[in-house]
C-alpha cells in the first residue's frame, strides 16, 4: 500500500493502480473479505469448504500414532505394536483412513462365518490425488481362540459376497503364537497395489473384500460348529470372540469399536509439496525400536528419523536417562544433532 | 558514542527479519475440524531491505539494483521483506465425509526472511 501516484508512473501502464493505494490505513477486513480469505486458504489445502464433522467422531487410533510418530512424539505413541509405514509414506503426502461400510442386513443373513464380506467407499479421495499405495488393517484379537493348529486367511477382492469373479490378493498363515502379540491385539497389515486402488477410484469407488479363513493341515473338512467356533466373531452373542475383529459385537461401544474394526489407509499424493518423509537421507534397512509410551517398544522400519532416534536413545539410555527426560530434554532431535546445536 | 550506538540497535531492529507469530486454530474456530496440532508457530517477515543490505538479510542480486535506484530515485520503492526459506507442516484432520486424514502442507512456517 506503499505505492502511491509517483509509482504508477514508473509503471507505464501496464495495470491501473489498486485500491490499496488509496487507503492509507489498514482497516480490519469485514466479514465478506475474511470468509474470502478463508475459502482461498480452505482451497489451497485442498478443501472445498470448511468441514464440519459431528461431534465425537472416533479417531482411528493408528492414525494418532502415525501423527505422533512424524512428530517425533515417540513417548506417545499408545500401540506397543506400532510399525511406521516408512515404505509407504516415502513418497506420499497424504493419508486418509476408511472404515468398513456397516450393513446391518447382510451381518444377520450371514450363516457362514468363515466368510466374511467388508467394503469401503473410497469416493472421497479427490481425482487428482495419485495413490501410491494402500493397507487393509485388520486387528487379531489376543482373546480370540484360533483352535488347534495355524490357520490360513485368504484375502479376495469382491464387489459382494457372492461376487463369482472373486480374486485372491494374499494368502497369509496365522499362526497360534499368543507371545508374538499385546493383550490389546495385533494389527495384521495387507498391502494393496496402487493399480488397484486407481481403478477402483476410476471405476465405482466401492472396494470389497471376501475375507475367507481355514483350518491349515486338516485334509477332512470340518462340521460347521468346529469351523464357526474357529472362526470370526459371532455378533449374535458377543462372547464367542475370534481370530479377526470384522464384526462389531453386541452392544460395544462407537469409542471401543472404532479401535478394534478393520481400517483401509491409502497413501498418495496430490502433486503438490513434499512427501511426509523427506528425500535423501540415511535409511538403515532395518527395523528399528525405541521405547515408547509405557516402556512399550516401538518399531521405526527403514525410518531415517527413527534410525537416528532409536542410536540417540540407546546413547542416552547407556548414560541412565528415562524416556520422559529424554523426550523432553531433546524435544525427538537426535542426541549427536543436540550436540552439535549447542557447540 | 553511546548515542551512535544506541541509533545502530534501532537501525537494525528494524532492519528485515523474522518475527514470532503463534496461530491458534481455536481462534478462528478450526478446532472442529483439525484434531493436531491446536495450533503452529508461523512467524512472519518485517522490516526494512535499506542499505547497506547485510548478508543474512538474504538479499538478490534484484533488491540491490532496486536498492541503489530507490537511493536516486525515491519514487522508486525499496525492496521488499519476504519470507525467502518455508517448511511444511502435517495436519491432522478431518475431512467433510468425517473421515480422519494426515496431510503434509507445504509453505506454511516461515524459515528464513530476506529482501
Amino acid at each position: 500500500g506503499r505505492q502511491g501516484e509517483d509509482t504508477s508512473e514508473i509503471d507505464h501502464g501496464r495495470g491501473p493502480p489498486t485500491s490499496s493505494s488509496s487507503t492509507p490505513t489498514p482497516s480490519p477486513p469485514d466479514s465478506n473479505l475474511s470468509q474470502t480469505i478463508q475459502t482461498l486458504l480452505l482451497s489451497r489445502l485442498g478443501l472445498q469448504s470448511q468441514p464440519n464433522p459431528q461431534s465425537g467422531v472416533p479417531v482411528p487410533q493408528y492414525l494418532l500414532d502415525l501423527y505422533r510418530f512424524h512428530q517425533k512424539q515417540y513417548h506417545l505413541v499408545e500401540d506397543p505394536s506400532f510399525s511406521f509405514p516408512s515404505q509407504h509414506i516415502q513418497q506420499a503426502n497424504t493419508v486418509r483412513s476408511f472404515h468398513h461400510s456397516e450393513s446391518r442386513e447382510d451381518s444377520h443373513t450371514e450363516k457362514d462365518h468363515t466368510r466374511v464380506h467388508i467394503s469401503f467407499d473410497i469416493s472421497s479421495i479427490p481425482q487428482e490425488e495419485r495413490v501410491l499405495s494402500a493397507e487393509l488393517r485388520l486387528l487379531r484379537s489376543d482373546r480370540a481362540s484360533l483352535g488347534p493348529g495355524p490357520h490360513r486367511l485368504n484375502l479376495y477382492l469382491s464387489k459382494h459376497r457372492e461376487d463369482p469373479e472373486q480374486a485372491l490378493l494374499e494368502t497369509r498363515l496365522l499362526t497360534n503364537n499368543l507371545h508374538s502379540y499385546k493383550p490389546s491385539g495385533f494389527w495384521e497389515a495387507f498391502t494393496l497395489s496402487a493399480e488397484l486402488l486407481q481403478k477402483i477410484q476410476e471405476s465405482s469407488g466401492s472396494l470389497g473384500f471376501l475375507l475367507e479363513i481355514k483350518p491349515e493341515n486338516i485334509t477332512n473338512p470340518l462340521p460347521y460348529q468346529m469351523l464357526a467356533s474357529a472362526s470370526y466373531e459371532d455378533k449374535t452373542d458377543g462372547q464367542n470372540e475370534r481370530h479377526l475383529r470384522v464384526c462389531r459385537s453386541v452392544g460395544q461401544d462407537d469409542h471401543s469399536w472404532a479401535r478394534e474394526r478393520p481400517l483401509l489407509v491409502t497413501y498418495s499424493h496430490d502433486g503438490r509439496g513434499e512427501p511426509l518423509i523427506k528425500h535423501g537421507r540415511k535409511t538403515s534397512g532395518k527395523s528399528q525400536r525405541i521405547r515408547g509410551k509405557k516402556g512399550s517398544k516401538v518399531r521405526a522400519r527403514n525410518s531415517s528419523k527413527g534410525h537416528d532416534t532409536a542410536k540417540a536413545w540407546g546413547r542416552a539410555k547407556k548414560k541412565g536417562y528415562s524416556v520422559q527426560d529424554w523426550a523432553t530434554n531433546t524435544g525427538g532431535v537426535s542426541w549427536s544433532e543436540r550436540g552439535r546445536v549447542k557447540r | 558514542n553511546g548515542g551512535h550506538s544506541a541509533k545502530l540497535r534501532r537501525l537494525s531492529r528494524g532492519r528485515c527479519r523474522r518475527h514470532p507469530l503463534h496461530v491458534d486454530f481455536r481462534d478462528v474456530g478450526w478446532q472442529k475440524w483439525i484434531i493436531a496440532p491446536s495450533g503452529y508457530d508461523a512467524f512472519f517477515c518485517l522490516g526494512e531491505c535499506r542499505y547497506p543490505l547485510a548478508d543474512h538479510m538474504n538479499a538478490s542480486s534484484h533488491a540491490v539494483v532496486q536498492t541503489m535506484v530507490n537511493s536516486v530515485n525515491g519514487a522508486v520503492p525499496r525492496p521488499c521483506c519476504v519470507p525467502t526459506s518455508l517448511s511444511p507442516i502435517a495436519l491432522l484432520y478431518m475431512d467433510s465425509q468425517d473421515r480422519v486424514v494426515l496431510k503434509n502442507y507445504q509453505d506454511m512456517v516461515v524459515e528464513g526472511c530476506g529482501c
